[in-house]
């Protein structure tokens, strides 16, 4: 599903180069659930980034069901993008001045599914994890929590082959969060792919196995029986 | 130090009221340290930014040291928030496209500290919170931790009276999460009264006291030894 070698990215400012990730290889068959840890700064978003075709690497493959992401261009990116991956981001990345209905609808847009059935799906999503009663509510009449939680279902309405999860729970309470991740598991029984960067570790047991990062480079990579 | 009564908060969305706080009565005296915990929109940050002078109550009032807050302007409102307050916003709210020393030196433009003296302090923060190389890295440049640790260095540029902190470890791992609880706990044994939204218990256990929130009221109010 995922294969990923000799993965590199480094950013220049100024004279200073910074190397957010030193060389990664590692790879995640179809249906797995993976945690990924490791201290700030260690290189974990930079990696989901790079997985989720969102940034290039500086150095290194990635290939996604077979297919080399080096050889796609922009647009063959976005659409495998589109296509197969659900992505919620640490920082979420909600538009503002748009409930939280229209939010959750966006990855559909892009989508090959009926306009008709746009709403409907996002409900679906926002009851899912527990805000059917925000659905008109943008981003700043949203608590934190409630924020993430769009995000997730935004993640998950297009019925992606691979969820990539940074810090999913970050801004939940450990009951919300738990229901979170209840419902990640049920996506994965059903054949997902999941990746979820945590640094809780009641949040990484409910993964098969666990990445730890550490200044760019997996330093660990252990297979557990999840809870 | 912070007193508060009868504090009510209600948004008018269309037909539909949300009740966020529904009649909290707290004192907080000088120099406390106290942890606030709730499931996800039970109104913590709601409180927060009452208290944090940012919104306006519906109802009830709120005193610190002794002024009232109704009782002032807008003007005046945001002078006591310069002067007194410390803010860590659960979103961070960092200035896009200005380095981590400009957007910790930001609190000290509304100060009487020399302008001289800006950088070097910004600087000193920054090294407290672990960032002294990422100086120059705008927020897109900083992985999500290191954003926050710029957060809370800005909280506390300006030597503050009280930091209100909106979930500061959310996004870092356990080991730098202790590392800016105890830098709190150091503030606090110099007589900075602070107030930290968690929902992890061992973040929680640095404070002398923890509220709970439950839809909107305080629900707990326990004592209990720090760490
Ligand atoms: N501007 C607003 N307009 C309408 N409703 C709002 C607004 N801001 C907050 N709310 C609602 O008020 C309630 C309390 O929100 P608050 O942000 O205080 O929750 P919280 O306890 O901080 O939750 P979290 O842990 O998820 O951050 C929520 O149900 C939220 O939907
Ligand atoms: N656009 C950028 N330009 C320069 N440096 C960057 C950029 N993005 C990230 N970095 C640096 O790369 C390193 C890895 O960042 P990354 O966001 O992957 O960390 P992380 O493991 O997700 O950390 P956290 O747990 O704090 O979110 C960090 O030291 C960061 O400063
Ligand atoms: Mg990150
Ligand atoms: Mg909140």
């Amino acid at each position: 599903m995922i294969k990923v070698s000799g993965l590199k990215k480094a950013y220049q400012l100024g004279e200073q180069k910074i190397r957010a990730l030193n060389g990664v290889d590692v790879d995640i068959a179809e249906g797995e659930f993976v945690a990924v840890m490791g201290s700030s700064g260690s290189g974990k978003s930079t990696f989901m980034n790079m997985v989720g075709c969102l940034d290039k690497p500086t150095q290194g493959e990635i290939s996604l069901e077979g297919e080399r992401l080096s050889d796609l261009s922009v647009e063959q990116l976005a659409s495998v993008r589109n296509q197969k991956i659900g992505f919620v981001f640490q920082q979420f990345n909600l538009l503002a001045r748009t409930n939280a209905l229209e939010n959750v609808m966006l990855p559909l847009f892009y989508s090959d599914v009926d306009k008709v059935e746009w709403a409907g799906r996002a409900k679906e999503c926002l009851e899912q994890v527990g805000l059917s009663d925000r659905l008109s509510h943008d981003p700043s009449q949203l608590s934190g929590g409630q924020q993430q939680r769009v995000a997730i279902a935004r993640a998950m309405v297009n019925s992606p082959r691979i969820i990539l999860a940074d810090e999913p729970t970050g801004a939940l309470d450990t009951e919300t969060g738990l229901g979170v991740m209840e419902l990640f598991q049920k996506l994965n029984a059903n054949g997902i792919t999941l990746m979820v960067v945590t640094h809780e570790p009641d949040i990484a047991a409910f993964a098969q196995r666990q990445l730890i990062f550490r200044d760019g480079v997996l330093i660990s990579d252990q297979r557990s029986k999840p809870s």
